[in-house]
């Protein structure tokens, strides 16, 4: 499951 | 990374260099809210603390550094170099009217009550509603540079490129983050106005003026 909290966008 | 990820960045980046331009060129920020750009600054800070705890990629890390200086050295440019030029009498925006709402909702709506989890929320919200002084100012004045338009439609396709970008991501990688797309959203719907005058009047050739 993708981790949301990575936060990868600027 | 998507094309639109991609696009969406660069038009960001255009946008920010393009307020650099227009200061540096005129030695004047006539026209610009120093309100939107301390809270561009603060949606910028509080957004990228994990700057040195959260390794992403060497382009998220240059582009978040940049983002940041850009969004400092304008501030310095509006309340230091030129701040004689900065018509402050027309930046009276009540930001207590945006920081109240959104420092209350990222703390009712966040993915964790972590100090880092809660700013990043908050930056989100900030950011949705971050131009508001600078679109409530020109339509104080009834007028905007040209060069100022070119910088708002510039933020704004940042904007609507990344709607496309979550739903690109969300065919192909099933990935969404609701409280970004819903900002996003809102954020977006606020530059439609704008961009019905920046098509019917500044792409003709005709400055931006209100009746």
């Amino acid at each position: 499951e993708y981790n949301v909290h990575q936060h990868d966008e600027l | 990374m998507n094309v639109f990820r991609i696009l969406g960045d660069l038009s960001h980046l255009l946008a920010m260099f393009l307020l650099l331009v227009k200061i540096w060129r005129s030695k004047s920020c006539a026209g610009i809210s120093g309100k939107s750009q301390i809270l561009f600054a603060l949606v910028f800070t509080t957004r990228y603390l994990d700057l040195f705890s959260n390794f992403i990629s060497i382009y998220n890390t240059v582009m978040k550094v940049v983002f940041l200086l850009c969004a400092y050295v304008t501030v310095y440019m509006i309340y230091w170099k030129f701040r004689k030029t900065f018509d402050i009498e027309n930046d009276t925006f009540r930001l207590e009217f945006l920081l109240v709402p959104v420092i209350g909702l990222s703390f009712l709506v966040n993915y964790s009550y972590t100090p880092t989890e809660v700013l990043w929320t908050f930056s989100i919200y900030l950011e949705s509603v971050a131009i508001l002084p600078q679109l409530f100012m020109i339509s104080k004045t009834g007028e905007a540079e040209t060069i100022t338009t070119h910088y708002l439609f510039f933020l704004g396709l940042y904007r609507a490129l990344y709607l496309a970008n979550w739903i690109w991501r969300y065919q192909t990688e099933n990935f969404y983050d609701q409280i970004s797309v819903v900002s996003g959203v809102v954020q977006t719907i606020f530059y439609c106005d704008f961009f019905y005058l920046y098509v019917t009047k500044v792409l003709k050739g005709k400055k931006l003026s209100l009746p």
